[in-house]
């Protein structure tokens, strides 16, 4: 991209990186995103997917057999469960979250774990967003920034969010994820602990290595 | 406590207690602390700690140990009333003792339990059901052959009904009906729910549900015209002993059959109470515990990857100091994702619950008009939870860098126990295509 950028000449698999297409104006407007609208994306995603397979498959009917036209859809029969799937863990989380009537601080972090999971599954999914025309190359970009700023928001209660699973260190059974974070001493432990170091010397030196190195 | 995640936890921005009281409730939460110090504090369960080091036999008969001593021990504290309603916490219970998410009698409390419950006559569950709970009769669910899976209409397995003896005649007449898979099948379960098709006087009436009685309930050798045992080692749950079986004109009383939802009288006329469906009530059950399942293992994953990001620091910035892996914004965008998908699992497990709690009523009021939609529900959710968690614990174990290949992660404890969970109950494609055909029809 540097190279692209100070108008050198790229090799012919990258050359696109020094050819942006000019983007309408009008589709690099702001739009503004809430929990509303972002829902009203999923249910829309899904719909669509729904619908498109639905039409492809009438279409198909017509000129063979039912069988042969589900076998010839499967792929978009699988999208379409799929995104009424990502529509209902969606859907669930976003209904909890508004009937709650939970601890103010604990909710507003909540909120956004929310936000985050909505505008991270649109994009994870953006291809069929794009698709079912929910949303617009501008509007992803706008999801990208949101998702970044959304990271930095999250980041400062990632270990309490966490804690909050309340799981005991005897149930999670790693040194890595110990709740009074001694992970190395943990490592070192759990090394020294192997089977392997019941003996300085293992026996297959004698055994095996011995009487090889004499052949060799 | 590490200087870091000292740090974290005091930089916070609210009390996690508030949330696992919100994930949990306050009544749970306290039960579930008090079980694991009890746990904790008894040597009964220490020994399982040797798990990764012992061979098959040893781990299925020290699972089979602790589960005994566990029973026992919930018993005296009053935590299990001969009732399968405390599985959960049972589950949990079992979990905390054991570190490996599963035991040998899983299917009977999670299917074999609940399938005489709810496809049972009253009579019959007034038989079976104490039984049960009290494990003189230990069952599992044989549903999947070694030729057919998900296509239950497929299975091989036959029941004839013999009006001269009011016998039916259970057989396997190929060696692709060979019941293969089922939980506890092996060495565990002297009893088992087959699913087989119905025939009486040549005519086909479709699958239903046989109690089968598989071992002596005293000697627990298997019974003549049975073959039974255990299929071998697998990629993970080495403490359940996944069985095979195989009937050879296998002979069981005709009030074996679970009757609630059709009959076969005396005279071998067979009648019909409820709509086909409800027969597969089970696995639409059995789906909405691995949607919930698998919401808490990818939790277990997330909670392990971010404790390590917090403590682990990598590569010096210009003044010199290694930060944080957390602060890393490819490693927030490995380990938030994961967090978020667990809450919103979480949540989803609950909705899904509280919509199957509803359908039941419903059925049991004989209204089995949602019934499709709990099938077309529970299988989707099904498959993409499973997609979703098994693709994020592999992230969460990426993310611990090299040392998340090491079983010291207990992650790749979580991805065995994950991984499974794509292909049983239904191959994840297979279930979406079953949600596909229900929204097409909707």
């Amino acid at each position: 991209l540097g190279k692209a950028q100070k108008g050198e000449e790229l090799p012919s698999s990258l050359q696109f990186l020094g050819h942006l297409p000019d983007v309408p104006p009008e589709l690099m407007s702001a739009v503004k995103f809430d929990m509303s609208t972002l829902m009203t994306a999923f249910q829309l995603n899904a719909l669509r997917s729904v619908l498109h397979v639905a039409s492809e498959l009438q279409t198909a009917q017509k000129k063979v057999n039912y069988e042969t036209a589900w076998n010839n859809n499967l792929q978009g029969l699988v999208e379409a469960a799929k995104m009424y799937s990502v529509y209902l863990v969606a859907k669930f989380f976003v209904s909890a979250l508004s009937a709650s009537q939970w601890e103010s601080r604990a909710k507003a972090v909540l909120t956004q774990v929310c936000e985050f999971y909505l505008v991270n599954n649109i994009l994870d999914h953006s291809g069929t967003f794009l698709q079912n025309d929910v949303l617009n190359p501008s509007q992803a970009s706008l999801l990208r920034t949101r998702r970044i700023e959304l990271l930095a928001e999250l980041r400062p209660n990632a270990v309490a969010l966490v804690d909050a699973f309340d799981y005991p260190d005897r149930l999670l059974n790693s040194c890595l994820g110990r709740y009074d974070g001694n992970v190395y001493e943990a490592l070192y432990e759990y090394a020294k602990s192997s089977s392997l170091n019941q003996h300085q010397v293992h026996p297959s030196f004698h055994k095996y290595v011995k009487p090889m190195r004499e052949t060799l | 406590v590490n200087p870091d995640l000292a740090r974290e936890r005091k930089n916070a921005t609210f009390n996690p207690e508030d949330l696992s009281i919100i994930l949990y409730g306050k009544e749970n939460l306290e039960l579930r602390r008090k079980i694991f110090k009890e746990i904790s504090e008894d040597p009964n369960f220490a020994k399982a700690k040797m798990f990764p080091t012992m061979s098959r036999d040893e781990v299925y008969e020290e699972a089979v140990r602790i589960f005994g001593a566990l029973q026992r021990k919930m018993k005296e504290h009053g935590y299990v009333k001969g009732c399968f309603d405390t599985y959960a916490l049972q589950h949990y219970y079992y979990k905390n003792a054991a570190f490996i998410g599963t035991y040998p009698f899983s299917v009977h409390t999670d299917m074999y339990a609940p399938t005489i419950k709810g496809q049972g006559t009253d009579e019959q569950i007034a038989e079976f059901l104490p039984k049960a709970e009290t494990y003189q009769h230990i069952g599992t669910y044989a549903q999947t052959e070694l030729g057919h899976g998900t296509f239950i209409r497929g299975l091989e397995t036959t029941a004839t009904y013999d009006k001269n003896t009011e016998e039916f005649v259970i057989h396997s007449p190929t060696i692709t009906s060979i019941k293969y898979w089922p939980g506890g099948l092996g060495k565990t379960s002297n009893y088992a729910v087959v699913m087989a098709q119905l025939i009486i006087d040549g005519k086909n009436y479709g699958l239903h549900p046989f109690m089968c009685q598989l071992r002596d309930l005293k000697t627990h050798q298997p019974l003549a015209g049975i073959e039974l045992g255990d299929i071998n080692r697998k990629f993970g749950y080495e403490v359940v002993d996944n069985g095979y079986l195989r009937f050879f004109h296998y002979r069981i009383p005709r009030t074996n059959m679970l009757m609630r939802n059709a009959k076969v009288s005396k005279d071998g006329e067979f009648s019909r109470q409820a709509i086909p469906q409800v027969t597969y009530l089970t696995m639409s059950y059995v789906r909405m515990g691995i949607v919930q399942e698998v919401a808490t293992l990818l939790a277990q994953a997330a909670t392990i990857a971010t404790r390590y990001s917090a403590v682990r620091r990598q590569t010096a910035n210009s003044q010199g100091i290694e930060p944080q892996i957390l602060d890393y914004q490819t490693q927030q965008m490995k380990v938030i994702p994961a967090i978020c998908t667990s809450y919103a699992f979480f949540f989803n497990g609950f909705e899904v619950r509280k919509i199957y709690d509803s359908v039941m009523a419903a059925v049991e009021k004989g209204d089995v008009s949602r019934l499709p939609e709990m099938h077309s529900l529970t299988s989707g959710l099904k498959a993409y939870c499973s997609d979703v968690s098994c693709d994020l614990v592999e992230i969460c174990r990426r993310s611990c860098g090299g040392h998340g290949y090491s079983n010291a992660s207990g992650i790749t404890r979580i991805y065995q126990l994950l991984v499974p969970c794509c292909t049983f109950e239904g191959e994840n494609t297979v279930l979406y295509l079953q949600c596909a055909r229900s929204l097409m029809k909707f």
